[in-house]
């Protein structure tokens, strides 16, 4: 695991944070549960809750799909190639290409031939989360962070690397019995990059 | 565009499978250090977008030079690759992949296998100079 330079994170006067969706996308639930459960995966190993608010302009998260040129230097690039992107602390912006094909479920069992293009929605989303709590990229190919996916793959569980790495920057639930969990090779999937 | 899942995605918004952002990279493979190849400027785009080449010129030469040899490397090296500084089929193959667009090389700083080498020199171990 590693950090951004300086080692930003979310100060601990902090650690209840709130997430909006860009009012624009007018996502579905089923769209915003996805978020949801990826935010569940890092707070189930950290002190930190993530509440979904209404106002986007007050929300610590800002969550949005646009495409290409969208203000912040960072275009996307339409389908593949960069997938999205997202702010160290306490920046608090993620950005999805609105031009992939976003799969609900990207269960690799399910792969044709169309999944070459497809990209799991929720993959991604647990990784650009790691991002927004200050985790940078890792170069264990089964960690969360590693910074490529294959398409009509699916690697949303949280590897030892990505909760030792978030547990030293937040330390980890108190709620919890234990401080990390076990990654299984079922919902792994059978991504080539791990 | 949503989808349920992948069998859900109509024909229509397949793309080519030529079309991708990165696809034209596999043009590249066996391209060595010294080579002059059309189109090799846009890889080193690629490069300098994710950290690996500082400090963008006003435009890239296609001359596999120093400094894509030197990024090339440290990509292999971030990637558990073969640190071999030639364009072979499994580097491309990482290269093409969709990926996060935050940059693996912040501010000249390098994370990942690279970076970690230099933290444990400093923490944990003594080194000599020879």
């Amino acid at each position: 695991y590693t950090f951004f330079p300086g080692t930003p994170k979310w100060p601990s006067s902090n650690l209840d944070l709130t997430y909006a969706f860009f009012p624009g996308n007018q996502l579905t639930d089923s769209v915003k549960a996805i978020f949801s459960r990826a935010f569940d995966r890092w707070a189930a190993v950290t002190p930190l809750t993530f509440t979904e608010t209404a106002s986007f302009s007050s929300a610590d998260l800002k969550i949005g799909f646009f495409s290409g040129d969208h203000g912040d230097g960072e275009p996307f690039d339409g389908q593949m190639g960069t997938l999205a992107h997202a702010f160290s602390p306490t920046n608090g912006h993620f950005h999805l290409d609105g031009d992939e094909n976003w799969v609900l479920d990207g269960d690799s069992s399910s792969l044709t031939s169309s999944s070459t293009s497809a990209i799991d929605l929720e993959s991604v989303a647990v990784h650009e989360i790691g991002h927004l709590l200050g985790l940078g990229h890792s170069s264990v190919e089964e960690s969360i962070m590693f910074p490529t996916i294959s398409s009509g793959s699916k690697k949303i569980v949280l590897a030892s690397d990505d909760i030792q790495g978030i547990q030293v920057l937040y330390g980890g639930n108190p709620n919890s019995n234990s401080s990390s969990t076990t990654t299984t090779g079922e919902e792994r999937g059978t991504s080539d990059s791990g | 565009h949503f989808f349920p899942n992948i069998t859900s995605i109509p024909p229509s918004f397949l793309p080519n499978a030529t079309t991708g952002a990165w696809n034209a990279f596999h043009n590249f493979a066996g391209c060595h250090p010294g080579e002059k190849v059309d189109g090799l400027a846009k890889l080193k785009q690629y490069f300098n977008r994710f950290g690996y080449i500082p400090n963008s010129p006003s435009n890239f030469s296609d001359d596999f030079d120093d400094a894509l040899e030197s990024a090339l490397k440290e990509y292999q090296l971030n990637f558990n690759l073969n640190t071999s500084g030639v364009l072979d089929e499994s580097t491309l193959q990482q290269i093409v992949r969709p990926r996060c667009g935050v940059a693996d090389i912040i501010n000249g700083t390098s994370t990942m296998n690279s970076g970690k080498a230099a933290s444990l020199t400093t923490g944990h171990f003594h080194t000599v100079g020879h």
